[in-house]
């Protein structure tokens, strides 16, 4: 979706926001 | 012919019914054989939730909406488990994609099993239906709710920490290719409703997070040797 400001990082997901990674 | 509040709304609504004309309210053998390469299988963990989360959400929403619209509250909460379901299993299953090919993992027991990252994804999902359906119907027939269902209702009725469910937003949206650009617009509010106050409360997991950061911080700086 163009007008939604992605703000993960490379290297950043779901398994790291919540320490499963 | 020219957008109406009522007609924008009307289009959502028919959108979210397509969406759930392809609805299954069980994973799809891709997503379970994600689930069996598991260390431990989460597949009862996930079900028993999502059947806990209709029941609360059925009650909850009966008693915010008033006994006079009950019959929209049933309609809306069937409506909503059913997206729930889909949401729920359509999400998960891309999301495994993107982080298998991202990581080269495939055995997601940790995230999979984590209850946090479940709760927060079905209130995503709870929330999108909300947005549409809730805002819509006050606008389309007047419905009367005497509990303002707007965020962060949800939160409330499932205790789910507001930074706990700012965490799954943007996966969500990359994951859900059929959200309306309303309902990624309606997130992206409470994104930022979640950083400028929600996330802030004393009890909020932010602040672990930040005290962890810098811990980690820390020690990065203790391993340079002062010469360099």
């Amino acid at each position: 979706p163009q007008d939604y400001h992605f703000g993960l990082e490379e290297g950043e997901g779901i398994s790291e926001l919540f320490d499963c990674d | 012919l020219p957008q109406t509040p009522v007609r924008t709304a009307m289009n959502t609504i028919q959108q979210l019914m397509m969406n759930l004309n392809s609805a299954s309210d069980k994973p799809s053998d891709n997503l379970i054989s994600y689930f069996n390469n598991c260390t431990v299988n989460p597949t009862e963990g996930i079900l028993d939730r999502v059947e806990n989360v209709g029941r609360i959400f059925k009650e909850r929403f009966a008693k915010a909406v008033g006994q006079g619209c009950a019959e929209i509250g049933s309609q809306a909460t069937n409506i909503l488990i059913y997206c729930v379901f889909e949401s729920n299993y359509n999400f998960n299953f891309m999301n495994l994609l993107q982080e298998e090919e991202r990581l080269s993992v495939h055995n997601f027991s940790k995230l999979l099993n984590n209850n946090d990252f479940h709760m927060s994804l079905l209130a995503c999902a709870v929330e999108v239906v909300m947005a549409t359906y809730g805002r819509n119907a006050s606008q389309t027939d007047g419905m009367n709710i005497e509990t303002d269902l707007s965020f962060p209702w949800i939160l409330n009725v499932l205790d789910l920490k507001a930074f706990d469910f700012y965490k799954v937003i943007e996966s969500f949206i990359k994951a859900e290719p059929s959200l309306t650009r309303e309902m990624i617009k309606h997130l992206e509010r409470c994104e930022h409703r979640i950083m400028e106050s929600l996330a802030w409360q004393s009890d909020s997991p932010l602040f672990d997070h930040i005290k962890q950061s810098k811990e980690r911080e820390g020690q990065a700086d203790q391993s340079e040797p002062t010469c360099t």
